[in-house]
């Protein structure tokens, strides 16, 4: 474990329960896209099947049993809950993620570590997981007016990428043949991704104004 | 060993 992964694992658990609070507490989902919270249940649903078979260390399952349990949470809230589901912007949320699942499914069935059920499913998770964010960044650039939650959720959510870059930086040059081209190509796709939120929200920031994504 | 075919990271 290094400093980079650690940091990346922390700013996704603040990503997560940014999210999960805002919900919870002011019962609201305005600008939160269900399509990305599905996504995202489905990648750790999909990564995480070795969750009781194959025990790495005590913090690698509490994380695993976190995110699991957040997404899954969140995307109850925005279904289920009397209250949230209301305030759940259906008529923007038109991400057609189903076309998104398929695609990540045959890429994973041909490209993967080794052709079982669980390595497919992983890589699957990991391919997932770069685009899963898409259709929240869509429905950003239809939000008129973007909370602060809900933009430093995003915002979050691509910083703990981009500190695991550093982690694959530092263990391949610290660790003899850690070589992972699935994780590391997928990774800086899903980073990519994140490049004009980060420009936008860097910007908002410091010119201290409203975020607004340009449609 | 077996934690190195197995995915470490979350």
């Amino acid at each position: 474990m290094n400093l980079f992964r650690l940091a990346g694992d922390m700013t996704h658990l603040v990503s997560v329960v940014v999210l999960l609070l805002k919900i919870h507490t002011i019962k609201s989902c305005a600008g939160v896209s269900l399509k990305t919270q599905e996504l995202y249940a489905l990648v750790f649903a999909a990564r995480y099947l070795d969750l009781f078979v194959h025990f790495v260390s005590l913090y690698n399952t509490v994380m695993k049993l976190v995110f699991l349990a957040s997404s899954f949470t969140i995307v109850w809230y925005m279904r289920r809950h009397k209250i949230v589901r209301r305030t759940y912007d259906k008529e923007h949320d038109t991400f057609r993620h189903h076309f998104i699942v398929l695609p990540c499914l045959v890429l994973g069935l041909l490209l993967n570590e080794k052709f079982t059920f669980r390595e497919v499913m992983w890589a699957f998770s990991i391919y997932l997981e770069a685009v899963a964010i898409l259709p929240q960044l869509v429905l950003l650039q239809r939000t008129r007016n973007i909370d602060n939650l809900t933009a430093q959720y995003v915002f979050f959510l691509g910083a703990y990428r981009v500190l695991y870059i550093f982690n694959w930086i530092y263990r391949y040059f610290t660790e003899p043949h850690f070589v992972h081209w699935i994780s590391w190509i997928a990774g800086i796709v899903q980073t990519l991704l994140y490049g004009d939120f980060f420009y936008y929200y860097i910007l908002s920031w410091k010119n201290n104004v409203k975020l607004e994504l340009p449609a | 060993s077996a934690s190195q075919d197995h995915h470490d990271e979350l």
